[in-house]
C-alpha cells in the first residue's frame, strides 16, 4: 500500500491510499484502503489518516475512525491515539498494521507494530524518512 | 500550521536490499507532494500528487509493481478524500491504469457518486481519458516471483495460509 496525508496552513487536511492488494488474493478481493474509515479519512474536525497493512484486520477494526475519534473527543496526541488503536488491532487480530495521520493542528502521528514500514515527510526545508521502529533520518532539502 | 506532506509506502517485512530504493521513492513522493502543495495551497492536488509517484514506483505495491491476484492479474483501490467537506472519491477492482488514485479523485469530482468499482471504474476512466494499458502491462517480475513464492508455501501448508504477505 502507498499513501499520503497532507495540512496546509489553513488547518485543512487531505488524505489518499492506492494498493495493488495481496499476493494471490481472489479475484474481486477489496482490502481497507478504499473503505473510508477503515484505511483512509480526512475530516477538518480532526485530521487525516492513511492505513497499511493487514486489510482484513484493518477494516474490521475500523482503525482509522478510531484513530480520529481518539483525537476529536479526548485529549490524545494522534501518535498516542495511533499507538493505541494500532496495539487494540494486533491485539485483538494477531495482525499488523501501520498508519501515517496529520491532526488538524498539524502534529504527525507514525506508528505501526509491523516490523517496517517505510515513511517520510517535508515540512519546511525539513525532510525526514524512516523505515525501522524509532529510525528518523533528517536531511535539509 | 506549517504546510506538511507526510507518506507511506506500505508496511511489513521489508527486506533489507530493498532499503535504499525504498527509502528514495517516499522521500521523493515526499518532496513532489510538498512542492505541488507550496505551487497549488491544494492539499487534495499534494496527496494526488505524491500517491502518484509511488504508483509510478516499482518498488511499492500500487500501480505499476501492485501484488497479483491468483490468476496473475492486476486489482487495484484507492480512496482519496478532503476535510473540509468530507468530499471523497473511491474505486476497487481497477485494472490497466497507472493511477487509480487520480481516477478516485475523477470518481468524486465528476460523477455523482462516491465509489465505484469493476467495470463501472474502468468505464469513468475511458471517458475521462486515462490511459488505457494492454493487459498485463502493470505486471513486474518481481510482483510474478512473489506469487509463484506465495503459490509454492501453499502447496506445502495444503493451503493453511490463505494469503501472501499484507501490503
Amino acid at each position: 500500500t502507498v499513501g499520503a496525508v497532507a495540512v496546509d496552513a489553513c488547518g485543512n487536511v487531505a488524505a489518499a491510499t492506492s494498493i495493488g492488494g495481496i499476493t494471490g488474493k481472489l479475484p474481486g478481493r477489496i482490502g481497507d484502503s478504499p473503505v473510508l474509515g477503515a484505511g483512509t479519512y480526512a475530516d477538518n474536525e480532526s485530521g487525516a489518516v492513511s492505513a497499511t497493512g493487514h486489510g482484513e484486520s484493518i477494516m474490521r477494526f475500523n482503525v482509522v475512525s478510531r484513530v480520529l475519534a481518539l483525537v476529536h473527543h479526548s485529549n490524545c496526541t494522534i501518535q498516542q491515539a495511533a499507538a493505541q488503536v494500532l496495539g487494540e488491532m494486533t491485539k485483538r487480530f494477531n495482525e499488523t498494521a501501520g498508519i501515517i495521520a496529520i491532526d488538524h493542528r498539524g502534529q504527525l502521528g507514525i506508528y505501526f507494530t509491523s516490523q517496517r514500514m517505510s515513511w517520510a515527510y517535508q515540512r519546511g526545508a525539513e525532510l525526514h524518512c524512516g523505515v525501522d521502529p524509532d529510525e528518523d533520518e533528517f536531511e535539509n532539502v | 500550521i506549517q504546510p506538511t506532506v507526510l507518506v507511506h509506502g506500505g508496511s511489513g517485512n521489508i527486506a533489507d536490499i530493498k532499503l535504499p530504493k525504498i527509502r528514495l521513492g517516499v522521500k521523493r513522493a515526499a518532496r513532489i507532494g510538498h512542492d505541488v502543495l507550496q505551487r497549488t495551497g491544494s492539499v487534495l492536488d499534494a496527496v494526488e500528487q505524491a500517491v502518484n509517484s509511488l504508483e509510478e514506483d516499482i518498488n511499492f505495491n500500487a500501480g505499476y509493481g501492485s501484488a497479483l491476484t491468483y490468476e496473475s492479474q492486476v486489482e487495484m483501490d484507492a480512496a482519496i478524500m478532503h476535510g473540509a467537506q468530507l468530499e471523497a472519491g473511491c474505486v476497487s477492482l481497477v485494472r490497466d491504469i497507472i493511477h487509480p488514485i487520480t481516477l478516485a479523485r475523477r470518481i468524486m469530482e465528476n460523477t455523482r457518486h462516491r465509489y465505484l468499482a469493476g467495470e463501472g471504474a474502468m468505464r469513468i476512466a475511458a471517458a475521462e481519458g486515462f490511459d488505457i494499458l494492454p493487459k498485463g502491462a502493470l505486471v513486474t517480475t518481481a510482483s510474478l516471483e512473489s506469487l509463484a513464492k506465495f503459490k509454492k508455501i501453499l502447496n506445502k501448508t495444503g493451503g493453511s495460509n490463505s494469503y501472501g504477505s499484507p501490503g
